[in-house]
């Protein structure tokens, strides 16, 4: 047994939650704060049998990776005769540590 | 030193947090959500020495373990002539993680 | 790669983000709520190298000890003819758990 704790921007958190629903996997969800940014993200508790770890992995992977993304950019509307042309910016991206269990419980 | 993460329902939470206070246990709480109903649940963070284990996971059991309770249903107040007769359904539950600790500290 | 769970007063938790941020510690912050007191505490979640535990470590010390301060208590105010003169009172405190982690994965 593991616990995986993932930590994802929240605008990627519920496409993730789906995920590991649908890929039978059990969460907890916690509303968390970043450091530097000072922005509201999401971090979920995964407490997972070793041999589906990688599953997890793949399901952070597929959901809440850092990519680009094309936004019509505001900024640029300001310009004279300025037009709106998309700009690439990074999103998304998963922090994520798996820490070691000796012990599991249901009551 | 272990790290106990015990997850339970919201309605066992203030029973939970009074019984290890009474069991001198000192616990941290935080306001979870469960990923598949997305209802609010309780997490505790239980730092304890090796030979308190034991205890925390008695006190665990006796006040958040899943049990059967009759619960007059509205349900079949609707039923023409239909009379509140009880329910049987599940309730509580706690899911608990026992993590090892490198070290503690306290400043 | 460590997990350090420090859990510490909220009137200390800003000041304390901020020493960890020029530190270049990144920190992941939750709103917890003390067992006994039932107050509103602050848990910080820090992933760290091995060899720079002792840095957070320091960090939190410096930032987040427990402390005696001098108030000027209204206590006093009430008495007949009474001054307001100062009372050392005990604040802050740093509750810290070192966990091990198994692997860290950003995506
Ligand atoms: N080792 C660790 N332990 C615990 N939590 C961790 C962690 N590493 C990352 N996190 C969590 O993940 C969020 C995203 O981190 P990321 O490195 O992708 O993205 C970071 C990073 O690209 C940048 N950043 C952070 N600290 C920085 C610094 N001192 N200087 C420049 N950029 C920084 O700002 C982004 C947002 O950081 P923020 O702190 O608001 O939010 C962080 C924090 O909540
Ligand atoms: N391995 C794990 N790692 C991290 N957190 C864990 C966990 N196992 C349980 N939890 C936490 O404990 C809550 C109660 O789980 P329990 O298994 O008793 O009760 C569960 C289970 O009986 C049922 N359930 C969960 N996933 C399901 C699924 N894919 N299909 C059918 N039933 C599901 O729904 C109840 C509520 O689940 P919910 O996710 O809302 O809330 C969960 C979740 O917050
Ligand atoms: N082993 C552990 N595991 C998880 N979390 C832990 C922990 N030890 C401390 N904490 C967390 O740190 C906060 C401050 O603890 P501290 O021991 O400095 O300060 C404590 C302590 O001086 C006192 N206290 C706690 N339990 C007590 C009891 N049963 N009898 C008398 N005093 C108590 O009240 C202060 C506030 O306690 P509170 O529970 O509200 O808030 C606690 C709790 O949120």
């Amino acid at each position: 047994m593991k616990m995986i704790v993932a930590i994802v921007q929240a605008k990627d958190s519920s496409r993730l939650r789906k995920a590991f629903t649908a890929a039978s996997i059990q969460v907890t969800q916690l509303s968390t704060t970043g450091g530097f940014l000072r922005e509201g993200n999401a971090t979920f508790l995964i407490g997972i049998q070793d041999d589906r770890v990688q599953d997890v992995l793949n399901v952070i992977k597929k959901n809440a990776k850092s990519r680009e993304q094309y936004i019509t950019s505001q900024m640029h509307m300001d310009v004279e005769g300025g037009s709106a042309f998309p700009v690439n910016v990074k999103v998304g991206g998963a922090t994520v540590f798996v820490l070691p269990v000796d012990d599991f419980i249901k009551f």
